[in-house]
């Protein structure tokens, strides 16, 4: 465990608990892909089977539970509790256009043809596109809330501070995971047009709005 | 497998 493993760790639950707090005290999941969520609910569960399987840490164990229970509190909240507030009409991308290239790619490029491994791997490259839903109905509808965007840059945060945990594992340990860190980079580009936004726009007060 | 990393990051 290093600094940024951590941070990494820290800033992925912040946002899993921001998302979670926002549709609770607004009681509204507007602005909100319920595809993406539904996408992160099957990454949690795809990878984290091995929580069947083998103990690695409490600290592991508790990281895992906690957020396969909170992204399945979060698909409560979008499609049973707080459902009238969800914007479907604009929650219009193409889960199958991810699904099938992931799924194929899984079982082609991974590190043993095993149930098991190809399920992770499966969500790591799912995890690495999972976001598009969301940002594809931002980009649709020109605006998100400012707590949407808090949630979208703790998110894309995390798997950036994983890439610079796997630099210093490749030096300090010589591990290295090329499957985790190329769907990580890719992971990571994909917030990056996101991230010029959250800094010129949203930290300077003002709301993120796409130019029409 | 050798070849497989260990699981422990999230």
């Amino acid at each position: 465990m290093n600094v940024f493993r951590l941070t990494g760790d820290l800033s992925h639950l912040a946002a899993i608990i921001i998302l979670l707090l926002k549709i609770w005290k607004t009681r509204s999941c507007a602005g909100i892909s319920g595809k993406s969520q539904i996408l992160f609910a099957v990454v949690f569960t795809s990878r984290y089977l091995d929580l069947l399987t083998s103990f690695i840490s409490l600290y592991n164990t508790s990281m895992k539970v906690i957020y396969i229970g909170c992204a399945y509190a979060t698909l409560y909240f979008v499609y049973m509790k707080f459902k009238a507030t969800y914007d479907g009409n604009h929650d219009t991308f193409r889960v199958e256009f991810l699904l099938v290239p992931v799924g194929g790619l899984s079982f082609l490029v991974n590190h043993d043809f095993s149930p098991l491994e190809i399920l992770w791997t499966f969500s790591i490259y799912l995890e690495s596109v999972a976001i598009l839903p969301q940002l594809f109905m931002i980009s649709k509808t020109g605006e998100a809330e400012t707590i949407t965007t808090h949630y979208l840059f703790f998110l894309g945060l995390y798997r950036a501070l994983y890439l610079f945990n796997w630099i210093w594992r490749f030096y300090f340990e010589g591990f290295f995971d090329m499957i985790a860190i190329v769907a990580g980079l890719v992971q990571t580009i994909l917030y990056c047009d996101f991230f010029y936004l959250y800094i010129t726009k949203v930290l300077k007060g003002k709301k993120l709005s796409l130019p029409a | 497998d050798e070849d497989v990393p260990t699981k422990d990051e999230l």
